[in-house]
């Protein structure tokens, strides 16, 4: 699963995913990545995310949606409401995987409760970091 | 006047010690690509969407990642892929699932955003649809690698669902960290 967020000049956020899904899956299973709100939500107002891990788990959880919905009516920072999805959600309900993020103002946050992520990223400011482990 | 994107490749069980030295560059050398297209649409004024499709292009044509080109393959040993794209402005939103010949199934979800009333196309439908706007097609052999066929066939002994990766040392330069 590959995802991107973005924020452009004009302050519009966008946020994409895409993948193969499961190794072995049942053919016919659709898992978060094209669920707008489980895998993929964007909202100006708040934030935009993307998801990897254990699909049914971002569906259950709404997991994308779910952090612009705390930022929005808990005032939780982007941070708090991902590391809330991950580490609260779906680690209570036996899921795995990642979320990034990045807010109106431009705040960029990324967790996960796995060993590892893919992840990067690169601001206007001139700020880039590449990651992949812990 | 302020700009940024983030991107992932994947969570999972990705390990220092798993990873070849050679591995973890090849998948640093694409994250920092895919991250360069898209920034250079940002720095040139274009729109998040347009930078979102861009990164995430580049991933799915790398064999790297479970998306597009190198996607895991389900129970049959067949390739289903999804994707979807929200515009943060308008909320409008764009998504295909179920799909096996569109190159870059992002590309299809932000032609079904912008060019249908619907959110979502799946399967069938969602191809015919890609044919329609002459969007990039491949046939199976285009997105098959030797490395996720492997992984479909250790997990079918195993009888068990991987997400697409579970880390070892391994000669090629995929990895196969557990999740996609």
């Amino acid at each position: 699963t590959v995802g991107c967020v973005a924020i452009d000049k004009a302050g519009n956020i966008a946020a994409g995913t895409s993948t193969g899904g499961m190794t072995n899956k049942k053919y016919g299973r659709i898992g978060d990545s094209p669920i707008i709100g489980a895998g993929t939500y964007a909202n100006n107002k708040t934030c935009g995310i993307s998801a990897t891990g254990t699909g049914e788990y971002f569906i259950r959880t709404l997991a994308a949606h779910e952090v612009s919905a705390m930022m929005m009516y808990k005032d939780l920072t982007l941070k708090e409401a991902i590391k809330q999805v991950i580490h609260v959600e779906i680690d209570s309900l036996g899921g795995d995987g990642g979320l990034i993020g990045l807010d109106k103002n431009g705040n960029i946050a990324w967790d996960f409760n796995t060993a590892g992520m893919y992840r990067g990223y690169k601001t206007s400011a001139g700020d880039q970091k590449i990651e992949i482990f812990k | 006047k302020s700009f940024a994107l983030v991107i992932h490749g994947g969570a999972g069980t990705i390990k220092k010690e798993y990873l070849s030295e050679a591995q973890e560059k090849a998948y640093r050398e694409k994250l920092e690509e895919a991250l360069n297209a898209g920034y250079s649409v940002l720095k040139k004024g274009g729109s998040s969407i347009t930078a979102v499709q861009k990164a995430i292009n580049v991933m799915e044509n790398s064999p790297l990642f479970n998306a597009g080109k190198g996607a895991v393959f389900n129970s049959l040993g067949k390739q289903e892929m999804d994707a979807s794209i929200m515009d943060g402005k308008t909320l409008n939103s764009g998504a295909v699932a179920g799909v096996s010949h569109i190159k870059n199934p992002i590309n299809a979800a932000i032609l079904v955003k912008d060019s249908t009333r619907h959110v979502m196309l799946s399967g069938k439908g969602a191809e015919d649809f890609a044919k329609q706007y002459h969007l990039a097609m491949e046939d199976a052999k285009y997105f098959y690698t030797e490395k996720r066929y492997q992984q479909l066939l250790k997990m079918q002994k195993r009888d068990s669902v991987q997400l697409d990766h579970s880390t070892s040392m391994i000669n090629t330069l995929i990895d196969d960290h557990k999740l996609g």
